[in-house]
């Protein structure tokens, strides 16, 4: 069956929230990983770091707001973990 | 403002940057400009000179470069990464890359090739990202006009608290 088109956006925006926590707030490739492996959810983690460095509400979850920062034109050089 | 992390900074006040090629999008003389008037905008504030040279290494090497350019950090095409610097130091140190994918102007429109040049000179002097939104060093790419461009005063004490103010 096709896709429904709100799952589409779902895959969409969680891909969108991997890539740019992977290059500026040093999320690791492998953080699917530690999920399984030793709980916790490196994902929600990296993604209060990112909320709390743009001042956004400290949520975890890949709310509008923050989904409109990481649609922002920026700079390629990482928020942290230079 | 915040160091890069390890509080990286130039050991000499006279450094000397090169403009290793050109976006077709803009004439030579406008890019030149532009880095001129980013470069002054740090050497304003402190005791910081810099010098262009034509053909051999220099501190700051500025180009314009497409997706994969190997150095690890790969661009990623029109909009989302403009640009990016490289901290003070040898070889690649102090460098600027901008993605040649980019809309470059000088100019309200596309994004405005001075401003990023700026931002991405704050790195290359050893300043790292700001959580001030008004500061030249937040990350997100914001038009401001060039001729009534002020560095904001994050900017100014981050720079300033590396190499001092100026002798002017």
């Amino acid at each position: 069956f096709p896709v429904a088109p709100e799952d589409e956006d779902e895959e969409k925006a969680l891909q969108l929230v991997e890539s740019y926590l992977q290059n500026f707030y040093d999320l690791q490739r492998d953080h699917k990983h530690h999920l399984r492996s030793k709980g916790g959810n490196p994902l929600a983690a990296k993604l209060k770091e990112m909320q709390t460095f743009f001042g956004l509400q400290v949520t975890g979850k890949p709310d509008l707001d923050t989904l409109e920062i990481m649609k922002k034109s920026r700079c390629g050089v990482p928020d942290i973990g230079q | 403002y915040v160091f890069t992390a390890g509080n990286p900074k130039w050991k000499r006040n006279d450094l000397t940057y090169r403009i290793l090629n050109y976006t077709p999008k803009m004439r030579k003389a406008d890019v030149e400009a532009a880095v001129q008037k980013a470069l002054s905008v740090w050497s304003n504030v402190t005791p910081l000179t810099f010098r262009k040279v034509e053909d051999k290494e220099a501190d700051i090497m500025i180009s314009f470069a497409y997706r994969d350019h190997h150095d690890n950090s790969p661009f990623d095409g029109p909009n989302g990464q403009l640009a990016h610097a490289f901290q003070p130091g040898e070889g690649i140190g102090g460098d600027v890359h901008l993605d040649e994918e980019e809309a470059w102007t000088k100019n309200g429109r596309g994004y405005n090739l001075f401003i990023v040049i700026a931002h991405e000179l704050g790195h290359s002097l050893g300043l790292s990202h700001s959580n001030d939104p008004g500061a030249l060093m937040y990350p997100t790419y914001s038009y401001t006009d060039p001729n009534e461009f002020l560095l904001p005063q994050d900017d100014i004490d981050g720079i300033q608290a590396i190499y001092g103010q100026s002798n002017a």
